[in-house]
């Protein structure tokens, strides 16, 4: 699975995933990149989210609207929301992680797996990509 | 100016142990490429949407992800790709699921969001929506990496032709029975109906 979110020079977020699921998989199964407000979610009046992970549990727990609901009505900073919400599918016994993003720029990558491809570029154009925990 | 961009390339048995120098520089390499592409777009004064697309596009093309080529297969051999995208602004979405044909499944998602009234669209029917449209539709085979089918082949010979109802069965070693509460043993001792917990590859159980 391989996911973006973005901040544009309007204030304008998107965010997309896109992925080949899973292996194996049978019976037309379907995870949760292609599900909005589970795996892919955006709203300019909170955060732009994009995951990556068992797709079972980040559809049951509504992952991506659950973070950009907790930014809008609890008013924390995406990066709490973030986390929270990646706590919150651990305990359910789901994995993975998601990128996200908010009107200011503030940027969250939380994950519970061993590791997660991602990396950010910002308006100064400082770069980062990083692999491991 | 605030313009930002954010990508991952998928979670899951990433470690420095399963990690090789050239793979750890090949993965680098095509993230670094993937952001620099949306990231001109945004420096352009372009849409947050078209710059999303754009590195999404790039990582759909390169084999080292789970996504357009380099996907994984299903039981069946196949490769169904999903994708979706959504719009901060306006709260429109687009999305599709297993989906075979189309190259890019992501701009099949943007299609749907821009050039429909739907939000999802599944199966054979958004491989007819995408080749309407006018987007690149290649054969499936298009999709096929060896490492990906090995992986298969893998989780196939380690079902040992158990078949099971991979939704259901536990990924995660079930707790113990509580003394006397035991299910009906079978002969080789696992309780009635229990079903070889199937083998989620790909980091596992990731999509």
């Amino acid at each position: 699975t391989v996911g973006a979110v973005a901040l544009d020079q309007y204030g304008n977020l998107a965010a997309a995933t896109s992925t080949g699921g899973m292996t194996n998989k049978r019976y037309g199964r379907v995870g949760d990149a292609p599900i909005i407000g589970a795996g892919t979610y955006a709203d300019n009046q909170s955060c732009a989210v994009s995951c990556t992970g068992w797709g079972e549990f980040f559809i049951r727990a509504t992952v991506a609207r659950d973070v950009a609901a907790r930014v809008e009505y609890q008013q924390v900073p995406v990066a709490q929301a973030a986390q929270a919400t990646i706590d919150k599918v651990g305990k359910l016994g789901g994995d993975g992680g998601l990128i996200a993003l908010d009107p200011a720029g503030n940027i969250a990558m939380p994950f519970n797996s061993e590791g997660m491809y991602r990396g950010y570029i910002k308006a100064n154009g400082e770069t980062k990509v990083l692999i491991y925990r | 100016n605030r313009i930002t961009l954010v990508i991952h390339g998928g979670a899951g048995t990433i470690t420095r142990q399963n990690m090789t120098p050239e793979k750890e520089k090949a993965y680098t390499d095509a993230l670094n490429q993937a952001m620099q592409t949306g990231y001109a777009i945004l420096k352009q004064g372009g849409s947050s949407l078209d710059a999303v697309e754009a590195s999404i596009r790039v990582m759909e093309d390169s084999p080292l992800f789970n996504a357009g080529k380099g996907a994984v297969f299903t039981h069946d051999g196949r490769n169904e790709l999903d994708a979706a995208i959504m719009d901060g602004k306006t709260l429109k979405a687009g999305s599709v699921a297993g989906v075979t044909t189309v190259r890019n499944p992501i701009t099949a998602a943007r299609a749907v969001m821009d050039k429909s009234e739907h939000v999802l669209l599944v199966g054979p029917g958004a491989d007819q929506f995408a080749k309407e449209k006018g987007l690149a539709i290649v054969e499936p085979s298009y999709f096929h990496t060896e490492a990906r089918y090995q992986q298969l082949q893998k989780a196939l010979a380690s079902e040992k032709g158990v078949v099971t109802d991979q939704l259901n069965a536990p990924t995660k070693a079930a707790a113990p029975a509580a003394p006397g509460k035991s299910k009906t043993k079978t002969k080789a001792g696992k309780p009635q109906g229990y079903a070889e917990p199937p083998i989620f590859v790909e980091g596992r159980k990731y999509g």
